[in-house]
């Protein structure tokens, strides 16, 4: 690396005078020297990226590329992934070929204190081979980034893991640390595209008060007009990305705007700002398709199984905590099949997705819109029942099979694709009889799965907000409603049954009883997907459209049964009735397209 | 769409296997009709 043009960077040492905004600003938590240098990236764009001098430099954003492997005549698919710390992150496959190129690039953050060595192993895939480990290096990246080098990239020696000292390829990696003042930049023009309704580049008024809403700082609010007006430098009435991130980084020095991360919720140290940007910048960057890497593995085994990867996000290792971060970049979700007893990943659809990255990936998307998301939801619900409803959208279930082709099985149906007139139709289908067959039926004391669905049980609220549910307001009581809590279900057991879209739809009675009541309690529609809620910012279970119902059973007492609508699958319809007796199986009712 | 069921303090003893696969905050794919769990009442005990 290094490229020739190693220099000493003016803008971060000069605290005044310098023609750009950032190099106006004094920055003493950005005073280190960094030599600087250039580097060509696949794309064929150049940016400017640093090397460290000292090891007290070590701290910041590493970019780290994996570029390409050379593994000796041994021909093959390909994949690396590198550890760092509590994270691995992976490569795409590569080509069949014996000199794999992936370009693969992952931000990495380095702390004075935190881990050094990089990990990079490098896997072979194939039919018979899946995820087979061929070779592996270690890196210090505080070597590798203080040390002198003409070259853009490194090659280091991969080794057998089978026998000492054994080298089995090469692999070509480049390292830099992002120029600080670029990762200001960079993170003001994230959060500028955010607020940007009318993407001109710039944050009117209006805008830029609800940026500053949005960072929770109840004095910054208050002052908003001062903020405006301060950080409109050439006095046109709108901040540009430019005196945004000044006024950022101004603020941070002198009285922080931002106290918590407005993506993961992670309370901010006033005193450390360099990591405080160096964090903002990094979750921000998640789930934008911004890095090519992903990631958030425990090891490298694990980031060598495709579908691996997700556990990890699931299981909240990230190391910047869970929630909307960790979910954000989730197209796929990992189950654990109790019948096949395998891990399995779950598709979904990618406008869905898209809907759910828009609205809760951000902090600041969910804070902002505030009571507007509720009735663009609700209105989003209700345009999508009155469209699964019409002829036309029979149209739409042979795409939507072959879509689920591995999740729907078509046999179990209890009529054929011809006989629904309507998407809902299909949506809301039945099974043929005995389909699901009833765990011991015979005995009333042995309660049942209710629907077709993703589980989640915890003897206690408490493991489940431990677990699972990190929305702040969540209680049972909550949950239930006044009318049909009663102190019995306090800290009482939870089952969640999370049904995605190409389920069966209609759910059954998980207990032999008596209905006592119904309750509608109306509500949003937010998604019930893990992304909201393992959100401390979303409270969807309690928050959401939802009707509770009570059945009195003679061995488990009173049980609650909770439905939720959430966003386009809104229309809740009972089968029973207050009084009816329900035996465990028996359908109780079901969700369809509406709101 | 979600549903979730509440039971009363200790009142069900959920499978061990959907409790450790959450406990793993780990969703597990079910079917209707699947055990979920025994009542933990005395009368269920009779029963069994």
């Amino acid at each position: 690396m290094g490229h020739g043009s190693s220099k000493e960077l003016p803008e971060t040492t000069n605290t005044e005078g310098g023609s750009t905004a950032s190099s106006r600003i004094k920055r003493p938590h950005i005073s280190r020297v960094f030599r600087r240098l250039t580097v060509s990236r696949g794309n064929g764009s150049s940016s400017s990226a640093l090397k460290l001098v000292s090891a007290e430099d070590f701290a910041g954003i590493a970019l780290l590329t994996l570029i390409s492997a050379d593994m000796q005549q041994f021909k093959d698919k390909w994949l690396a992934c590198v550890s760092f710390g509590e994270q691995t992150f992976r490569t795409h496959i590569s080509d069949q070929t014996e000199k794999p190129v992936w370009n693969s690039e992952k931000k990495l953050l380095l702390e004075k204190n935190g881990p050094r060595l990089a990990r990079i192993s490098v896997f072979e895939t194939n039919r018979i081979s899946k995820n087979n480990l061929v070779g592996y290096c270690e890196i210090d990246l505080l070597e590798l980034l203080t040390q002198e080098s003409d070259s853009d990239f490194e090659v280091f020696e991969l080794f057998d893991p089978a026998a000492t000292g054994k080298v089995v390829g090469r692999i070509s990696l480049s390292c830099s640390v992002e120029d600080p003042i670029e990762t200001e930049k960079n993170f003001a023009r994230r959060i500028l595209a955010i607020m940007d309704y009318n993407e001109d580049g710039k944050l009117s008024f209006s805008e830029f008060s609800d940026l500053i809403k949005a960072f929770g700082n109840q004095v910054a609010e208050n002052k908003k007009e001062e903020l405006f007006k301060a950080a409109d430098k050439n006095g046109d009435d709108a901040v540009s990305m430019d005196e945004l991130a000044e006024l950022l980084a101004f603020q941070q020095e002198n009285e922080p705007l931002i106290n918590c991360c407005p993506v993961c919720g992670e309370i901010l140290e006033v005193s450390d700002k360099l990591n405080t940007l160096v964090h903002l910048s990094l979750c921000f960057d998640e789930g934008t398709g911004n890095q090519v890497m992903t990631g958030g593995f425990l090891t490298d085994k694990q980031a060598s199984y495709g579908w691996m990867f997700k556990l990890s996000e699931w299981a909240h290792f990230s190391s910047y905590d869970v929630g909307l971060n960790s979910g954000s970049s989730a197209s796929h979700i990992l189950v654990f099949d109790r019948k096949t007893k395998r891990l399995v990943e779950e598709l979904i659809d990618k406008k869905i997705v898209l809907s759910m990255r828009a609205i809760y990936q951000s902090k600041i998307g969910l804070h902002l819109m505030d009571k507007g998301a509720k009735e663009i939801l609700l209105s989003i619900s209700e345009k999508q029942g009155r469209e699964m409803n019409t002829t036309e959208s029979a149209g739409d279930i042979p795409k939507f099979v072959e879509f689920f082709k591995d999740q729907i099985n078509l046999a179990e149906v209890k009529y054929p694709l011809e006989h629904f007139k309507t998407f809902n139709e299909f949506f809301i289908r039945e099974l043929k009889p005995g389909t699901r067959p009833i765990a011991s039926m015979e005995r009333d004391d042995v309660a049942i799965c209710a629907a077709d669905s993703r589980l989640m049980a915890f003897k206690s609220v408490e493991d489940g907000q431990r677990f699972w549910i990190k929305g702040r307001k969540f209680s049972v009581q909550g949950l239930l409603g006044k009318e049909t809590y009663s102190s019995a279900f306090a800290d009482g057991t939870l089952v969640i049954f999370r049904l995605a879209p190409q389920d069966y739809h209609r759910f059954h009675s998980p207990v032999s009883g008596t209905i006592e009541k119904f309750v509608k309690i109306p509500g949003c529609l937010y998604t019930v997907n893990p992304i909201a809620v393992n959100s401390k910012y979303c409270n969807v279970f309690t928050e959401n459209k939802r009707e509770v119902s009570i059945i009195s059973t003679a061995h488990f007492g009173k049980v609650a049964f909770v439905a939720i609508g959430a966003t386009m699958v809104g229309s809740i319809t009972f089968s029973k009735k207050a009084g009816d007796h329900v035996k465990k199986g028996d359908e109780y009712g079901y969700f369809s397209f509406g709101g | 769409s979600t549903v979730i069921c509440v039971f009363e303090k200790d009142a069900i003893e959920i499978d061990e296997d959907l409790l450790a696969n959450s406990a793993r905050s780990l969703e597990t794919l079910v079917s209707v009709g699947m055990k979920l769990g025994v009542a933990t009442n005395k009368q269920a005990k009779v029963n069994l």
